[in-house]
């Protein structure tokens, strides 16, 4: 049975898309079998992996409404082991077209739930907001990555985002966990960088991952050409940043 | 008669903040009258000006429901000649309070209309995201400033924010302007930076601010002292650069 996790955090620029992506991918590379899901109107996630959101394509608005069969919404990557749903425009009319429906929190939660069978992990990219599509992710998830950029902004924010993972849990999703704090962009020249991580992992203490992602500027340079960056430079100190995370959660997993 | 600008882009971490507060510095330095709206409700603009998002405080939201007079929503700065109207938790429920009201995308216009003859200039930091808060600035403006960071993800999305202005233009506010596109953390040393700006400066010519705002550590650690760069850091390349930004404004603003 596979775990559904969340990529999430409301403050922008954090490294969800770059988390979302690389570690699915670095997950595939170790044989794991991973779901791309791109829960954000703006599909970073799509297009960082080479997928298409253009007019005729299918993608999670066409999942939640029902509107396609699954073939046509689950797509391949260039990397076996690594499927994707891709956002498509009409996602930003999610919301509004389903605020009739019953128990609309729970839509994504129900379409996902049967592939927990298929796939070791899937992950759920989330846009930079605590509204409906991210609501509907976490209710769908066993557990929220939260990518930390080492900045004084993104600091503030946890506090917000702790309590809507804590909302979710009481009102939508029980079971649903903190899987680990995640520092991003991390360079270690700069003081800034230092103290945000002594204050987070002083206050979250095991619940920040040990693995680090160092700001690299091949993480950035690898979208364009629609590939994770273990495939555009796997020597590169991104790629091998979240091979270590890859590794450290599955060994994570296995300690529960 | 002033004019009000909104900072706008959904992709986030691109430095709307960051902008909103030290381009309105820069020019309360020069000695206009500048008042800066806090439409995000991670209040990072409220923080980063040493705001008060506590219990007691008024903002925003009270100015959108029309729940405290106007001396209690708009308050001093550490700089003369800069006020704030910051942002409270609350501003997350406006939506969906001012759903059944009529003209609701109105809302902001109205309030801020009137403030236009106070101040020389009113900025208004957006969320990132292209919905109800940001609709409701863009119908409030006169014109959009657009930061744009070097990256391929903030390319990617500039396409899908430009048909949000022109729907907005037609339908809520036909004076609705591009005031200028804004490159963000700039990287002279990064390839991408530069193919970036490339692609930019030859798709939208005039349109680009020839000021460019160069990646600098200082304007990173301003707002942890809740202060401007210019009050932190005068000397620095960030600050420096938002006072050439500032000029470049003004001086656009005298040539119409
Ligand atoms: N470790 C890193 N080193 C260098 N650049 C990075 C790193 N992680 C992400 N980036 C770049 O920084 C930008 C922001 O990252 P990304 O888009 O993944 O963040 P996000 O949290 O998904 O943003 P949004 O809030 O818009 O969804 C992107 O241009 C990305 O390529
Ligand atoms: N030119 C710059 N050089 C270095 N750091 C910068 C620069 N501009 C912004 N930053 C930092 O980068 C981060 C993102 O900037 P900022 O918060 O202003 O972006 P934003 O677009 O307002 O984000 P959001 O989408 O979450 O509202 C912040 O931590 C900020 O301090
Ligand atoms: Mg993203
Ligand atoms: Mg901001």
């Amino acid at each position: 049975m596979g775990t559904i996790i969340s990529i999430a955090n409301q403050k922008g620029g954090v490294g969800k898309t770059t988390t979302a992506i690389n570690l699915a991918a670095s997950l595939a590379a170790a044989e794991k079998t991973c779901l791309l899901v791109d829960c954000d109107p703006q599909g970073n996630a799509t297009t960082g992996l080479g997928g298409d959101k253009g007019e005729g394509s299918a993608g999670l608005y066409d999942m939640m409404l029902g509107s396609e069969p699954e073939s046509r919404v689950i797509v391949s990557t260039d990397l076996p082991g690594l499927d994707l749903v891709g956002a498509t425009a009409n996602l930003i009319g999610a919301e509004v077209e389903l605020v009739s429906m019953e128990k609309r929190e729970y839509r994504l939660r129900r379409k996902l739930f049967p592939l927990k069978e298929r796939y070791d992990y899937i992950f759920l990219d989330c846009p930079p907001s605590l509204g409906f599509l991210t609501v509907n992710a976490m209710t769908a998830s066993d557990s929220v990555i939260i990518p930390l950029q080492c900045e004084f902004y993104a600091l503030e924010g946890l506090t917000q985002l702790l309590k809507t993972i804590r909302a979710v849990r009481q009102g939508l999703n029980p079971s649903l966990d903190v899987e680990g704090i995640l520092l991003t962009m991390y360079d270690a020249r700069n003081n800034l960088t230092v103290q945000v991580e002594d204050e987070v992992r002083g206050h979250f203490k095991a619940a920040v991952f040990q693995t680090i992602i160092p700001r690299n500027v091949r993480l950035s340079e690898a979208p364009s050409h629609g590939k994770p960056v273990l495939l555009y430079d796997i020597t590169s100190k991104g790629a091998q940043s979240y091979l270590a995370l890859a590794k450290e959660l599955v060994e994570r997993g296995n300690r529960q």
